[in-house]
């Protein structure tokens, strides 16, 4: 559960990285 | 609009929807609230007719939310000559379905011992938004990942004030933020509504510090209601 989580959070950064540089 | 306060729920003032050149001589005002997950239709009655108003009732025509009033018109006593009165219809959102355009759209009859009045009011989309909009994490990414590039609509939007004061307004009005990062200075926010019809829509907002020319991204299936919402969260983050 916890490895989840944190896999969710690094997949929000990647998105966020993603997207903060056009 | 006492109770409307309680929650915190941006409300549009009150617009004439109905004028009394149209109505003759009922003029009708309204806005539409959302109070204890219940959609109201906020209105207010005034007679400016040479007599009488009364044995009023309302009908909404077939529309793209199900909405149907959840009781009858409550007026029991005569409208006199320049009289105002303030009305609240419940709405319930399971009557049927027929899509409009704008799919935002709602015909209304109101009646009276005059005649028949029809008029069209259109729904701010931040009265459909439910309280249980917040999107589980992953079932966002999932869906923003799934989504194509053609589902994503931007938009430029000014916002006044620091990202925490946006979450903090935006949760008011049931747009939940289900992640936030912070890049190089720059807030990223994802957040997720949803619909009395159960679609859910999700947002990413992009700011930062100091300029206030934020970027709206809207990723729903259906590209219709990406101006809507836009037009929600500008209500919304500037009032």
């Amino acid at each position: 559960h916890i490895g989840g989580d944190i896999d969710l959070d690094e997949s929000f950064s990647k998105l966020a990285e993603s997207r903060s540089n056009p | 609009s006492g109770p409307g306060l309680a929650t915190g729920m941006y409300v549009e003032p009150k617009t004439v929807w109905l004028p009394a050149a149209k109505g003759k001589g009922l003029e009708v005002s309204g806005t539409f609230g959302r109070r204890q997950g219940q959609v109201f239709m906020d209105m207010t009655f005034t007679n400016k007719a040479m007599q009488q108003m009364s044995q009023f009732a309302i009908q909404l025509n077939k529309n793209s939310f199900g909405l149907v009033p959840a009781s009858p018109l409550s007026i029991a006593s005569p409208l006199n000559m320049n009289q105002t009165l303030d009305v609240s219809l419940p709405l319930n959102t399971n009557g049927p379905v027929q899509r409009m355009d704008p799919i935002n759209s709602l015909q209304v009859a109101v009646k009276n011992n005059i005649d028949v009045l029809y008029f069209s009011s259109p729904i701010p989309l931040h009265a459909l938004f439910v309280e249980t909009g917040e999107m589980e994490r992953r079932d966002f990414l999932n869906e923003w990942k799934n989504l194509p590039a053609a589902n994503e609509v931007q938009f430029p939007i000014e916002i006044h004030m620091t990202a925490d004061e946006a979450v903090q307004k935006l949760k008011t009005s049931n747009i939940f933020t289900v992640a936030r990062r912070n890049l190089d200075g720059q807030d990223m926010l994802y957040q997720s509504l949803k619909l009395t019809n159960n679609i859910f829509i999700m947002a990413e907002i992009k700011m930062q510090p100091g300029n206030p020319t934020a970027t709206l991204s809207i990723k729903c299936q259906l590209v219709d209601f990406s101006n809507l919402v836009h037009e929600s969260y500008k209500a919304i983050l500037q009032n």
